[in-house]
This record gives C-alpha cells, structure tokens and sequence, in this order.
C-alpha cells in the first residue's frame, strides 16, 4: 500500500523554479492495475520516480506499507526497492557494457539465488518477452523494442510486488506490446503483483483497472 | 529520388552473422510520405540508417538522384547528409552537454547564417513543436516527449529535402503527437519535404500516403 500526501516537486534550474508536481494525493493498493495517463511534460515520469523511492519529494509525506518514508537512510530505502520493486524506465538505462543476459541477471547478484538459478530464471524472463535468442547482444547491438524489452524483463526478474513501468510499449508494435501487457495482466492477477503504468498507449489504458489523470502536475478527475 | 537495388545487410557479432536487410529493392520519389512499417527487430532502424548516408550496406546499390553512393568519399557523403536530409533517431541521440536551444542550432552552424539568424529560426522550431519555453534545459532536465521533441526540431531546423524519422511519436502523447503530424504533412504538400517514418503508431500508418511492410529483413506486399 502506498499513501501520498499533499506530496509536491519542485526542480530548480538555476534560479527559476519549476513545480513538476503540484499537492499530489494519492493512495494505491496491493494488487492494482494503474494507468497514468496525461500530456507530454504533465508529471509521469516524476511522479513514478517519487513512487518507485528514485527521487524525493520537495514536500508532503509518503508512506510505504503504513511507515512513513524518511529518505536519510539511504541503505535502507535501497533495500527496500530491490526487494520489493521493479522499475522500467522511459530511457531503459541498460548498461551499455553488458549483454541481454547479464543486464537482466544484474538485480539477481544480491540474492541467495546460485548461479544455475540465476541462468535458469535469466533465460525464462528473457524467453518470456520474445528475446532469448538475443541474450548476447549488447544493448547498442539491439533493436529499439528489443531494448525495451530486455529493460522489462529485468524489472520482472527478481519477483518484485511493485512494478513501476514509464511507458513500457513505446517502442514495441502492436503485437508485442500485446504480449507484454498480457504478461503483465497475468502476474498481476495470479501473484497479485501491482502495476503503476505511466502511458500514451491507449490498449494500456483500456486493460487498467484504474486510470489516474495528470495535467500541469495536479491531479484531475 | 532515392533507389535501393539488392540491398543486403549483415551484423557480425564474433563469428555470428545477422542478416537484418535481406535483398531490398524499393524506390521513394520526391514528396513522398511513407511509413515503413513491421515488428519489432525486422529491420525498420537499419532501413533508415542506409537511406540516410548513416550506415553503408553489406552488398547491392544505392542511388541518390541518379547518383551512385560510393561511400569512400567520407566528407562528400558528409555534406550531402548535412545539406539535404534531417534525421530524428529512435533514441533522439541529443547532446547531453547542450541546452535544447543549442542542441536545435547544431545544424546551422555549418551554414551562412548569423547568429540572430539562427536564433530567429530556432526559436520558430522550438515553438513549432511546443517548447520554446523549455530552450534552456538540457536532455537530462527535460521530459521523454520533451526531447523528441528537441530531437524533431533538429531534424527540421535546416530545411532539408528528405527527413527520416524513426518511431517520431513513441513518446508523444496523442494530441502532441498529431499537432507534429500536422506540421509534417504541411511541410510536405507546402514545400515537397519527402518523409520516411519508420513507426508502429497506427496514426502516422494511417496518414502516410505510401505504406511499406517489412518482416525479418525482407520487404513484403
Ligand atoms: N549493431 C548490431 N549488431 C548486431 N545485430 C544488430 C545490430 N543492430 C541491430 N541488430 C539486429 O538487427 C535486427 C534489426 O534491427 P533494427 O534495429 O533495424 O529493427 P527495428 O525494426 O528497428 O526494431 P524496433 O521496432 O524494435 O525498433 C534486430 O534483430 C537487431 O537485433
Ligand atoms: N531534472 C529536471 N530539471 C528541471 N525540470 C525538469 C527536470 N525533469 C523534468 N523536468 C520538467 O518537469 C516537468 C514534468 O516532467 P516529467 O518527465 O515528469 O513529464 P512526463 O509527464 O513524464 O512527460 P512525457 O510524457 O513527455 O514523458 C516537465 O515540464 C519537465 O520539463
Ligand atoms: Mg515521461
Ligand atoms: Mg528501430
């Protein structure tokens, strides 16, 4: 369970000030499908920054699980994303040094998981969103949606409750992305894994169980 | 005019051979407005990068008004991309280190302009595509729509004949989208502006006036 409140963000540039996110209030449950959807330059990415612990709010409190977030221990808001969510960026941020394989292995290195695990489960996700046969490119030596996959498949690999996803289909055409969010809709219904999407993708906002609208960083019905 | 004859390419990664292009023969007139369309990783970014002088084919012929490529002319095919084509990349390849206005103004610094010249048309692009207000931000303090935007006003800025354009609208909210759109086909029935899209956005297929389907590397009706 996530709670906002009154949350806002402000970035400075210099001395002008820009308030990306303006008295935010928000609550999402366990195993909710979100879409949130509004204009370019509304607040998605930033909101879905606050939400995955990324960044911090300029204000206002958030609260994980009933405990208020206090964002000074910093080791221990780590642990808390890796164990519990998984982020898919609108850039992907895949490291550029790794293959498919080991980028999508990477949130596996900190857990008990041996070696074997970790390939067998690294091979499933990869195999799951259409591109095993890829595992040794790096990401420069991959296509546009096949990067963007291999970015989905390492937000689902370590099993996290929270799926934060910023517009997981933008490079994927119809049939893939179709896929994907059947992926997605199956993990959240049987493992009852929750997915905060931010999307212009009208076939994301249609299967959501719920739609969150955004506009000038507010909130709107 | 730009003619394809035979047109193969190959990826080799260590000893493994990737043919993404296979035999590719097309022609695309001046004032086209094509989308080229098909699934992820059939080739529609390697497509592009060969008609834009970015990339060199593996085997077969290209023609540019007549013109046979050679590729070993490096500075000739240089100008040539610089004078006639605009390219929007799928990953907007913007200039970290540059704001929005100065990343837009890159392509005039090669040309006669003054400086108040430039910035007049500059700021027109900006405008254009709706963010001139954003001019003094830099990719990283922008929003994802935010710098295809940046990455579209670029690819226009120097009024060149043929503009590619790969997924211009993955990050763009649909009514942002459209308003591009629209200011695409002006340019093209207004000033014969050739545009190749490569794109999974139902949208822009559904506008183009010339629709070409690729599958694994090959052409199809
Ligand atoms: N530098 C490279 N080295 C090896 N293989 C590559 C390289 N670049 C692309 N490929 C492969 O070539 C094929 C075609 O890639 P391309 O980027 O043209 O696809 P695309 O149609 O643009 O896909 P998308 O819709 O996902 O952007 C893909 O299978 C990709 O993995
Ligand atoms: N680091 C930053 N510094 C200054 N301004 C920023 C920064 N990051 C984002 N912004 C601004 O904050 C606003 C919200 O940005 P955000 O990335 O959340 O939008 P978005 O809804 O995700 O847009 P898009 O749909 O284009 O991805 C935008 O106007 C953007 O220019
Ligand atoms: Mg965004
Ligand atoms: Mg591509």
């Amino acid at each position: 369970r996530i709670e906002f409140e009154n949350i806002c963000k402000t970035y400075s540039l210099g001395k002008v000030l820009i308030p990306a996110l303006k008295n935010i209030n928000l609550n999402i449950t366990e195993g909710e499908f979100v879409a949130i959807s509004g204009p370019s330059g509304s607040g998605k990415t930033t909101l879905l920054n606050l939400i995955g612990l990324i960044d911090k709010p300029t204000s206002g409190t958030i609260r994980f699980e009933e405990n208020v977030i206090t964002y000074n221990g910093q080791s221990k808001l780590h642990r808390l994303r890796q164990a519990k969510i998984g982020f898919i960026f609108q850039s992907f941020n895949l490291i550029p040094v790794l293959n498919a394989f080991e980028n999508v292995e990477y949130p596996l290195l900190l857990t008990k998981m041996s070696a074997q695990q970790r390939k067998k489960r690294v091979e499933e996700m990869l195999d799951e969103v259409g591109i095993l046969s890829m595992r040794t490119h790096k990401p420069r030596e991959l296509s546009g949606g096949q990067r963007q996959r291999v970015a989905i498949a390492r937000a689902l690999v370590h099993q996290p409750k929270i799926v934060l996803a910023d517009e997981p289909s933008a490079n994927l055409d119809l049939q893939t992305a179709q896929d994907i969010l059947q992926l997605m809709a199956k993990l959240n219904q049987e493992e009852n894994v929750s997915f905060i999407f931010s999307t212009h993708d009208p076939q994301i906002v249609k299967i959501a169980k719920r739609v969150v609208s955004i506009r000038d960083g507010k909130l709107v019905n």
